[in-house]
């Protein structure tokens, strides 16, 4: 699938709600104690990026290691952070990514794994 | 910027990398000048150099397209979605989902509805971010950075910003010809998806 530029891409390849993740969109609005079908998946994609660390059976239910890892992601991506799958978050969600993860090894490597802007860094004085 | 737990990087004998594409893949010579591209940006700012090698099995970095599951537990997922992903070094895998549409002329057409579609890509944008995590940089939070990690249908990303240069040049130093963010090194041009030039880094 290499093209020399996009008009000469086939509009039978231009599918643009055939991505992965488009799915998701029907989970707009979702937030804490629901259970709605299919955010399983989302909790997934969230354990494949390294913002859930177990990697067991996925329920439906949106309980609290879910809102966790979508405030750290809505951290991650300057949003607001609601812990709610709200539009801004979703729209991002998905977006085409690296496959690399944000969060290696439980640290995560992006604004969640550094001291809120502001935080005093400690100073010590050699004596 | 950030890096990988550790801060893997190549080793101080290693400056003078080389790659080599997957022989299966059989790539056009303009899809490899596309990677070059890439290549360059980063030499340009760190003391690094990359040299295309055919022996794929003796490269430091090996680049291959690859569809669905391809054996390094990271399958992927067809068009859009995951688009590729690179290995910390010195690993040097460097791999991209085959089942996406690739856009390799990265320059807009006319009527600036550059990827006025949802489910082309720029590789050359996808090319500069997997090198960044070749040479050990990790994910960023800032927006206009190489190392952010969506690419939205639409954008074409590929001049390093402060924060990619900051952080390649604290695992590696800069180059000696690199005299700072102002300079113009690779010509390229950054526009989003109704053509309006973004003015980055330049």
């Amino acid at each position: 699938h290499f093209f020399p530029n996009i008009s000469s891409i086939p509009p039978s390849l231009l599918k643009p709600n055939a991505t992965a993740w488009a799915a998701f969109q029907k989970l707009l609005g979702c937030h804490s104690g629901q259970k709605v079908d299919g955010l399983a998946k989302i909790k997934k994609y969230f354990h494949y990026f390294g913002y859930v660390n177990s990697s067991g059976n996925f329920t439906d239910d949106f309980d609290d290691i879910l809102e966790y890892a979508i405030k750290t992601y809505q951290q991650n991506f300057n949003l607001n952070t609601t812990g709610v799958l709200d539009g801004p978050t979703i729209q991002h969600i998905i977006k085409p990514r690296c496959g690399n993860a944000d969060i290696v090894n439980g640290t995560s490597t992006m604004n969640s794994g550094k001291p809120p802007a502001g935080t005093p860094t400690m100073h010590t004085v050699a004596h | 910027y950030s890096f990988f737990p550790g801060r893997p990087r190549w080793p101080a004998s290693k400056t003078d990398l080389t790659y080599a594409f997957l022989p299966a893949n059989s790539l056009t010579d303009t899809i490899k000048s596309v990677f070059s591209r890439a290549f360059d940006r980063w030499s340009e700012v760190t003391p690094l150099t990359f040299t295309e090698t055919a022996s794929f099995q003796s490269a430091d970095i090996k680049v291959g397209f690859f569809a669905g599951d391809h054996n390094d537990g990271e399958p992927f997922d067809g068009p859009m979605g995951t688009l590729a992903h690179a290995f910390s070094p010195p690993a040097g895998h460097f791999h991209l989902d085959g089942e996406e549409n690739w856009v390799i002329d990265g320059v807009p057409i006319d009527d600036g509805n550059f990827f006025s579609t949802l489910s082309a890509v720029d590789l050359e944008s996808v090319a500069v971010h997997e090198i960044g995590h070749l040479l050990g940089l990790g994910h960023s939070s800032v927006e206009d950075s190489i190392m952010y990690p969506t690419l939205g249908a639409g954008t074409r990303r590929v001049e390093l910003a402060n924060d990619d240069i900051q952080g390649v040049q604290e695992l590696y130093g800069s180059n000696p010809n690199f005299t700072g963010p102002s300079t113009t090194l690779t010509p390229s041009q950054e526009n989003d998806t109704n053509g309006t030039p973004k003015f980055g880094l330049s």
